[in-house]
């Protein structure tokens, strides 16, 4: 199962968009997919249509009890194809939970290797810190995407989610490898928008999905209606650019 | 010393925005201020003119080690009235680091009360997550803004986080007060934006600052520049709207 984080600790960058809307887009291409919803806040569930003050259980059940295998926490979505590992508050106290746990950074992906027949995608909405959460989906995945707004503050906080990622990767996953950076919010008629859109290309060169994604009213509207953007406004230019996306990476257009 | 935090989980939502703004506006009245980084991305720090890379102390050497006062890690900002406890990378440690000490939650309001008599106000800039540096600031001040962006995933998180003020207020700072909600990223003419604000404003009422922050790249450019807008760009709008926030804070015009 290939398995996708979306991650970087900068806040409101387009994780939980992105998430949502890639994983609407793969089950459209005829994928069974899943999305797990690693954040406290519990976007990605809202964004699904999923209360998740009405759930009996959460994510945080199955990386707490291992006796509750994630599968029986799994439940289906506004989108077709398309199955939820919801999330609550209580997985904000996951890191003290877990703090003593030998192994504590492999209980999402042990939890995770269940599931492995019955999805072909597994996508990971991360919350925005380098926590014990995030580096459980790392640890987790075979992919990760890296969303980046194109703003000044966008770029800092780079360097750091690299060296973490290759932490990861020497430590706990020797597989994980960064499938692209995506561009967020993009404008093409703002200076600061194209110059840090030039700054990330020449930094990651490569690595820079060709797919962009421009700023939009109907993301931001979609969630209120517990609706992916390719279900509310099918027909609007940013439901085509999470396609064009799912498709790049179907094609094997990415890079390292 | 009034002690301002500046706090929401929601990333992206305008906390360092805010925090350098209505730190510089603060300033400009002819206060003595202080802004204190308590992000390990250390934007505020950054969108004040500062590299956090080039810093011999910042923030974290004060909260690990008491020998360190914090004034001895103060520097000058680029506006003029306004000086910055800066931040880096090494912060995202200190949940580790203070994990076992007794009265963790009181070590950020130890320091500051040292600096007491220097200046008339502090601004706390938080990270987005109610973690233990979040909940540092909150012990640490007298008031908290809270900046909610007008988009659907704002509203969800504001529960958790009145919650969160509520138990700091019972168990560790019996004066914590909401100072106000301030609504970011305001777009007169999109309907998402409206409905939002007027959700707000009937959760919250009067707790709601008139002044309203609307969307503007100026916001965005200013740190790029290592300054403030009120020094980037003085005429602009949003200039004109951190400082008249600034007023309607001093004016005494807030509720509760
Ligand atoms: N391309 C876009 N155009 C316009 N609005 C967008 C776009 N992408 C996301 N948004 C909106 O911007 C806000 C932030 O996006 P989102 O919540 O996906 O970011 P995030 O990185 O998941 O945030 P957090 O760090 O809090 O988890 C949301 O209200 C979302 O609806
Ligand atoms: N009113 C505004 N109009 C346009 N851009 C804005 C506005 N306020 C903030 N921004 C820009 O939006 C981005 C997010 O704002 P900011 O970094 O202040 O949020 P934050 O809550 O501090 O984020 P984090 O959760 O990562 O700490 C920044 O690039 C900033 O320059
Ligand atoms: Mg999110
Ligand atoms: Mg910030």
């Amino acid at each position: 199962m290939r398995t996708i984080a979306i991650a970087n600790q900068k806040g409101g960058c387009g994780k939980t968009t992105t998430a949502v809307n890639i994983a609407a887009a793969f089950a459209r291409l005829g994928n069974q997919v899943l999305i797990v919803d690693l954040d406290p806040q519990a976007h990605s569930t809202l964004g699904l249509g999923c209360d998740p003050d009405g759930l009996d259980k959460t994510v945080y059940d199955a990386l707490t009890n291992v006796q509750i295998p994630i599968s029986r926490v799994v439940v289906s979505s506004s989108e077709k194809g398309l199955n939820l590992v919801p999330s609550n508050i209580l997985l904000s106290g996951i890191e003290f939970e877990l703090a003593s746990l030998y192994g504590r950074e492999y209980v999402l992906s042990q939890q995770l290797s269940c599931l492995n027949g019955n999805y072909d995608i597994c996508v990971i909405d991360c919350s925005p810190s380098l926590s014990l959460l995030t580096l459980n989906a790392l640890v987790a995945s075979t992919d990760v995407i890296i969303p980046v707004q194109t703003q000044y503050y966008a770029l800092e906080g780079l360097k750091q989610l690299l060296e973490t990622i290759e932490i990861v990767k020497e430590r706990f996953n020797h597989s994980l490898k960064i499938l692209g950076v995506l561009l967020t919010f993009v404008e093409r008629r703002i200076t600061l928008s194209k110059q840090v859109q030039q700054q990330v290309r020449d930094f990651f060169g490569d690595l820079v999905f060709d797919t962009v994604i421009n700023r939009s009213v109907r993301l931001a509207e979609a969630p209120s209606a517990g609706q992916s953007v390719l279900t509310y406004a099918p027909n609007s230019r940013c439901a085509a650019e999470y396609k064009d996306l799912a498709e790049e990476i179907s094609n094997g257009k990415t890079q390292s």
